[in-house]
């Protein structure tokens, strides 16, 4: 197993390891990872051994072994079906995304409860009623669901999915979530991004 | 200023402060930080020094002292004027989310290349044909843009916007963006959140 800061860095390591993939590269040196990653060189070689990756001397690490095990570890290689609650302009987003079902993220229902919503296609899903939300989580045997309705309505939903044996929540809303042991809930806040760039622009642009 | 791992840790910093701001709370302690970000005290406290922030003793840092210090190092609460470009379901969500606003992120237009969607009305903004970008960039002083267009055309924009003058970008589109120096591109992968997720769900869960 791996510490909670090398856990933090593998989407970042994914990304880069999938991009130099892409451009037909075979090996990185642990050197280049850290520079790309700003962070130390001995981190990188930690994060390596905790996955137990070895390296080829003057060749650095295999990139797709690399991407293959970090994706077998965060368990992308297997399919995790989701709901998408909540079928407005990010759940629609999120449903239409081509790019999840690369990590195994499959989207198997999209509700709402706008009658004007419900029976429409979204992505390829036909809208069904939020009323239905608990039957279907048990019909399907649903461990997660993506949280993309108005805040006021988070916590309820929240309940009735967690009650019906949902084991996880990537919420949208910025509504804080309380739920029991055993449920994890990540909150992705988009505007994280915006801080970075903020930053720059406060630095070197300045309007 | 801070280390590169220091930086990466205000966003997480800023919203555990935020949470705790809005249900009244006034001290923290670098220990109930280190605990919930799940990082080393000593880490904490580094970060705390380099932001230039004193705890009290018995009381820890002051939770409202130490948020507006990040939002002032980060530029938060100056003014970023942006442009959204491709006005779809991503496109939208972010035009119309009241959050950014709060963190000074000011969308000032919405740009899209559809004639049907041109004219029309998202998030308070008339949406303008994209054959404009270029002068409203240069008109308005625009320094950054949200790239939420298909891949195909990320490569194009992003070059009549720089071109133009603008100084950052936040790429949601799964398009490597190349720039020139004195450029960033912050790009946003939403999935990387899922990954965590699906650790979870593997370990724990299982369906
Ligand atoms: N995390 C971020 O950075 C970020 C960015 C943008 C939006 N958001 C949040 O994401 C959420 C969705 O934003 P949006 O722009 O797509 O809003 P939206 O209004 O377009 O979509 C909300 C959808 O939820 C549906 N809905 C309402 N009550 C419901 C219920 N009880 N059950 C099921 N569906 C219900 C609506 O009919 C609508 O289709 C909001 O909470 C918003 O604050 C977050
Ligand atoms: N980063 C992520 O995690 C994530 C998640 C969802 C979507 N996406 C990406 O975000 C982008 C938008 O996704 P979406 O679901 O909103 O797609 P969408 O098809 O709903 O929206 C794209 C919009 O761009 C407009 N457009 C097309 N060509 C244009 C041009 N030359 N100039 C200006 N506008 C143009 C279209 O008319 C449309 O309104 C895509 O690149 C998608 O892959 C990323």
């Amino acid at each position: 197993s791996i510490s909670k800061a090398a856990f933090r860095r593998l989407p970042r390591y994914h990304q880069i390891l999938s991009a130099y993939e892409a451009v037909g590269r075979e090996y990185i040196s642990s050197r280049e990872l850290s520079e790309i990653l700003e962070i130390n060189e001995t981190l990188v070689r930690k994060d390596m051994a905790d996955l137990k990756i070895r390296g080829k001397q003057n060749q650095g690490y295999s990139i797709s072994a690399l991407r293959l095990r970090i994706e077998e570890f965060l368990g992308l290689q297997e399919i995790t079906e989701a709901l998408v609650v909540g079928g407005g302009h990010l759940g629609t987003a999120l449903a239409t995304y081509p790019g999840f079902e690369h990590y195994g993220l499959k989207i198997v229902g999209v509700l709402d409860s706008d009658p004007e919503k419900i029976g429409t296609r979204i992505g390829g899903h036909q809208v069904v009623s939020v009323a239905r939300l608990a039957s279907i989580i048990q019909k399907k045997n649903i461990k997660l669901i993506i949280l993309t309705v108005p805040r006021d309505v988070a916590k309820e939903l929240t309940e009735v999915a967690v009650n019906a044996g949902v084991l996880a929540i990537w919420n949208f809303t910025p509504c804080e979530l309380n739920v029991p042991a055993g449920v994890k809930v990540r909150n992705e806040q988009i505007i994280g991004g915006f801080m970075a760039l903020s930053h720059y622009l406060k630095n070197v642009g300045g309007a």
